[in-house]
């Protein structure tokens, strides 16, 4: 798995 | 107290539609430490608020720091934020620029 650096999490509300 | 720097602006948004609208991005530990907004709904909270943009770095929530925390700690601050009944509004201490504060 990548770096957690590298997530690019998105959260909609 | 508040991160007030110069460039922080607060913004009041009124719960007044079913959602709040928007989605983040970041958090602690990645790229974008505090989450930034990156969309604005129509028909949701925040764009009927019209003051919150894309691109806004939310320092605090309700008067609570994000520093230092991670995405789905912010990601569910928010949430809370907007379904708690104690108040009818969420308050975003925002910047604009792009900062590791």
């Amino acid at each position: 798995s990548p770096p957690k650096e590298y997530e690019d999490e998105v959260t909609f509300f | 107290p508040g991160l007030l720097d110069p460039t922080s602006t607060l913004i009041r948004v009124m719960k007044s539609a079913s959602t709040l609208g928007i989605a983040i991005e970041g958090g602690a530990n990645t790229r974008q430490p505090l989450p930034r907004v990156v969309t604005i709904q129509r028909g949701g909270s925040a764009h009927a608020c019209g003051k919150l943009k894309v691109g806004h770095v939310i320092l605090e929530v309700n008067g609570v720091s994000l520093r230092g925390k991670e995405h789905k700690d912010a990601a569910r601050m928010i949430a809370e934020a907007f379904k708690t009944k104690e108040r009818d509004y969420i308050d975003f201490l925002v910047t604009e620029f792009n900062v590791a504060l």
